[in-house]
């Protein structure tokens, strides 16, 4: 359901051209639980960003179920992106002047067609996605009024929020602690569970050995690609 | 050279106060290497402000080399701050529209008194600064045109650039795979032999097994606080 066929990436910077991701091959089935590993600056938020229509490749080819889209206009993945995909930043990205809740609503608002929840729905939907992430008591905070970790999980729910087919998660649990970590991989493993494709990036190993598979990146190629002995 | 007496933080939001440190008692000899731990929420990052003069106690005395710093000014603050601690922030407050090179120089530009490099100086330390941390081919990319752990980095850079004498790292090898974190990680140990005291909030055991004392923080009162065994 998504391949990506000798995908490079290159940031035009002055004289000195940044290849950020040289030739990659990357297939993941529907339901696949993949973790993403790799040194400071190896590519993975540029492969994340790539496979989340957020970034579109400087070459090669992106078939997502059945659409080849490295060429498609900022519009169609924008609708890509609110109707199957759920992304977790690395750095949050949670706009500063709204509340956790209105954060998490954001994408309830702007989703269309069939993935769109009636508007009664959407509100609850927030709010449950906030309390399944323990931050019940948080939802009117902003994120200047939150810890790194209660900001994480806010940028947890929002991706969740629209039960998304497949969920990207850049470092989900980079700011946590062990016990809350576990938490989250928990939640993580129930979506895995339910049929939902889940890609994590991660430096740490311990998480790792929650996907069932683990590509290992370095200077922007793929060193190793195998399954998980756990 | 550091003493925390009852000290409290109260965030006033709305209805509902939340006490983010109550009571702290916590006492610091010149040198020290401490790890603080504990949940996500629990008072880490809000102790690591107070500390580091970024913010005040809503009740308590701070006493830092002998001055009563709780009921200081903001001005009287920032320039022990800028003269004496180092400040690694948990979400890296870089300036985005600067390149990481003008990053690290602010500290020096700031500098007043006996710590100011003169201007010939101040150049190649930032440079070096960069250089220690592995991004001497990463002095002009701007924060957006950095990886998470390239950004980690440069905070980290710009934190040690004055020498200071009282090091403060919210989390900072939270966005590195474990090679960078190992040379992070042999750099404080560098700075601690030196004489340095360096206090890092972590949630990873295998960084916190690199200080000599450990701090454990459970919502907002330290719940132990003894010598690691290492
Ligand atoms: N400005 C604020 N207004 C209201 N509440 C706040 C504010 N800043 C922090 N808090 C709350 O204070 C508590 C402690 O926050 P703090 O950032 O110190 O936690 P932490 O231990 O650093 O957590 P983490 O490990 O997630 O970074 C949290 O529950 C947070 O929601
Ligand atoms: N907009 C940009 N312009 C120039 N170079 C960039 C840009 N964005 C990223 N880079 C560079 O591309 C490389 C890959 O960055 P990327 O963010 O994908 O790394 P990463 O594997 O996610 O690292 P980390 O583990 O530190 O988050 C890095 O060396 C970075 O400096
Ligand atoms: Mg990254
Ligand atoms: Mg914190």
């Amino acid at each position: 359901m998504i391949e990506l066929k000798e995908v490079s990436r290159v940031y035009d910077l002055d004289a000195t051209p940044v290849h950020a991701l040289r030739g990659i091959d990357l297939k993941v089935m529907s339901g696949e639980y993949i973790a993403i590993m790799g040194t400071s600056g190896s590519g993975k938020s540029t492969l994340m960003h790539i496979l989340g229509c957020l970034d579109r490749p400087s070459s090669g080819k992106y078939s997502l179920n059945g659409e080849q889209v490295q060429n498609y206009s900022q519009d169609e993945l924008a609708a890509i992106r609110n109707k199957t995909i759920g992304f977790v930043f690395q750095q949050f990205n949670l706009l500063p002047r709204m509340t956790a809740l209105d954060n998490v609503m954001l994408p309830l608002i702007y989703a269309r067609g069939s993935v769109r929840a009636s508007k009664e729905e959407q509100l609850p939907r927030a709010q449950n996605a906030l309390r399944l992430v323990g931050l019940g008591d948080r939802m009117n905070h902003r994120p200047n009024q939150l810890s790194g970790g209660q900001q994480q999980r806010v940028s947890i729910a929002r991706a969740l929020v629209n039960n998304p087919k497949i969920l990207l998660a850049d470092e989900p649990t980079g700011a946590l602690d062990s016990q809350t970590s576990k938490e989250i991989m928990t939640l993580l493993e129930e979506l895995f569970t339910q049929g939902i494709t889940v890609i994590l990036v991660t430096h740490d190993n311990d998480i790792a050995s929650y996907a069932r598979r683990v590509v290992r990146l370095k200077d922007g190629v793929i060193i190793s690609d195998s399954l998980n002995n756990r």
